[in-house]
């Protein structure tokens, strides 16, 4: 563990607190893409199979498990509870589009053609992209609320700790994890855009609005 | 390898 991993892992912690938080108090998950949530609970289900089998730390293991939880509980409450918040007309990416390339370049890239190899390597990809599904909603609707944003916002900064981490890691334990560096890169890259309309307007106190 | 994968990473 080290300085950058933890503060990424925190930030990914403060994001699922914050979309809860959201949830809760607005009681609706309007702006929210009920698809980029199904995709992370199959990226955390599919990842933390080893959850069975070894045992890392304490806090890896409280960590998967919150994940897997907290996961869950937000496609619930987005499915179930707050169901009539949700418009399905404008989530309309179509995750077809990144659940089959995802499995075909697990298939290809992965460490050891084997069930929990491949499906880890598959996890790593998806997670990698499961968040256009809501940025192309953020796109159609061109605005959201803020909360919203600051939810963005800490799972981009979660992102963005892993490349230092992995970078660090490389300098002092030799470790170099080509799959998850490539794709770790590609993800932060994702939110770029979304990042500079954040720290230019969300916060300087405006509202998040992409210019027309 | 799979000794290569950061298994400790989440």
């Amino acid at each position: 563990m080290n300085f950058f991993r933890l503060l990424g892992d925190l930030s990914h912690l403060a994001s699922i607190l914050i979309l809860l938080h959201k949830i809760k108090t607005t009681r609706s998950c309007r702006g929210l893409s009920f698809k980029t949530q199904a995709l992370y609970v199959a990226v955390f289900i599919t990842r933390y199979l080893d959850l069975t089998y070894r045992w890392v730390s304490l806090y890896n293991f409280v960590m998967k498990l919150f994940f897997i939880g907290s996961s869950c509980a937000t496609l619930y409450l987005m499915r179930y509870k707050y169901c009539p918040t949700h418009d399905p007309s404008i989530d309309t990416f179509k995750i077809e589009y990144l659940v089959g390339p995802c499995a075909i370049l697990a298939l290809i890239f992965n460490y050891k053609f084997s069930v929990s190899e491949v499906l880890w390597s598959f996890s790593i990809f998806l997670e990698s992209v499961a968040i256009l599904p809501q940025l192309f909603m953020l796109q159609r609707t061109g605005e959201a609320e803020t909360i919203t944003t600051h939810y963005l916002a800490a799972l981009g900064i979660y992102r963005a700790f892993y490349i230092p981490n992995w970078i660090y890691r490389y300098f002092t334990e030799g470790v170099v994890d080509p799959i998850a560096i490539v794709a770790g890169i590609a993800q932060t890259g994702l939110y770029l855009d979304f990042f500079y309309v954040y720290f230019t307007k969300v916060m300087q106190g405006e509202k998040f609005e992409l210019p027309a | 390898t799979v000794d290569d994968r950061v298994k400790d990473e989440l």
